[in-house]
């Protein structure tokens, strides 16, 4: 453990603190994806196996089990408890064209073609680009609320803080998973676009408000 | 033989 992988992590959870306040507070989930929720959901699911498996620290199967419930908590409050505030109609991308893509990509490159190392090469592939439903909803609206912002911001920053837990493992330990980190990169780079927008306008005051 | 690397990340 070193510090920008703590750093991550911390992003990481802060994002789904963030997620879940905003969608309590507000008693609404107006703006956010449910397919990005479901995604994530997927993601966690097919990653976390290992939990039953393979013991690593304390730290380790409760972020594990923290990720896993409140995915499944986000879900529940937007399909089930607030369900009236989701913006069903914005919220068009098509799943199944990230889904199947990876599907196959993590049959196809793996490091051990078992049913574990399998799913946990496609949930890696898959959260590289779960955001990009959340992404399209902000921009078919055009807008996001601050609160989603900063959301955001801390999801993105996560893999970014990630990316230098690698750089420093790889130095330090000799230590790389090569799938993670091009897949990390990509997620990352998926961001670019948002964290611009978001220090030029969200950290000025300003609503994140895209360009017509 | 391969031997996996334990995955100690989240």
């Amino acid at each position: 453990m070193n510090l920008f992988r703590l750093a991550g992590d911390l992003s990481h959870l802060l994002a789904i603190i963030i997620l879940l306040i905003k969608i309590w507070k507000t008693r609404s989930c107006a703006g956010l994806s449910g397919k990005s929720q479901i995604l994530f959901a997927l993601v966690y699911i097919t990653r976390y196996l290992d939990l039953v498996t393979t013991y690593i620290s304390l730290y380790n199967s409760f972020m594990k089990v923290i990720f896993i419930s409140t995915s499944l908590a986000t879900i529940y409050l937007m399909y089930s408890k607030f369900r009236a505030t989701y913006d069903k109609n914005h919220d068009s991308f098509r799943i199944e064209f990230l889904i199947i893509p990876c599907v196959i990509l993590s049959l196809v490159i793996n490091s051990n073609f078992t049913v574990l190392e399998v799913l946990w090469t496609f949930s890696i592939y898959l959260e590289s680009v779960a955001i990009l439903p959340q992404l399209f909803l902000v921009s078919k609206t055009g807008e996001a609320e601050s609160i989603t912002s900063h959301y955001l911001f801390a999801l993105g920053s996560y893999r970014a803080l990630y990316i230098l837990n690698w750089i420093y493992r790889y130095y330090a330990e000799g230590h790389y998973e090569l799938i993670a980190i091009f897949a990390g990169c990509v997620q990352t780079i998926l961001y670019c676009d948002f964290f611009y927008l978001y220090v030029t306008k969200v950290l000025k005051g300003k609503k994140l408000q895209l360009p017509a | 033989e391969l031997k996996l690397v334990q995955k100690d990340e989240l």
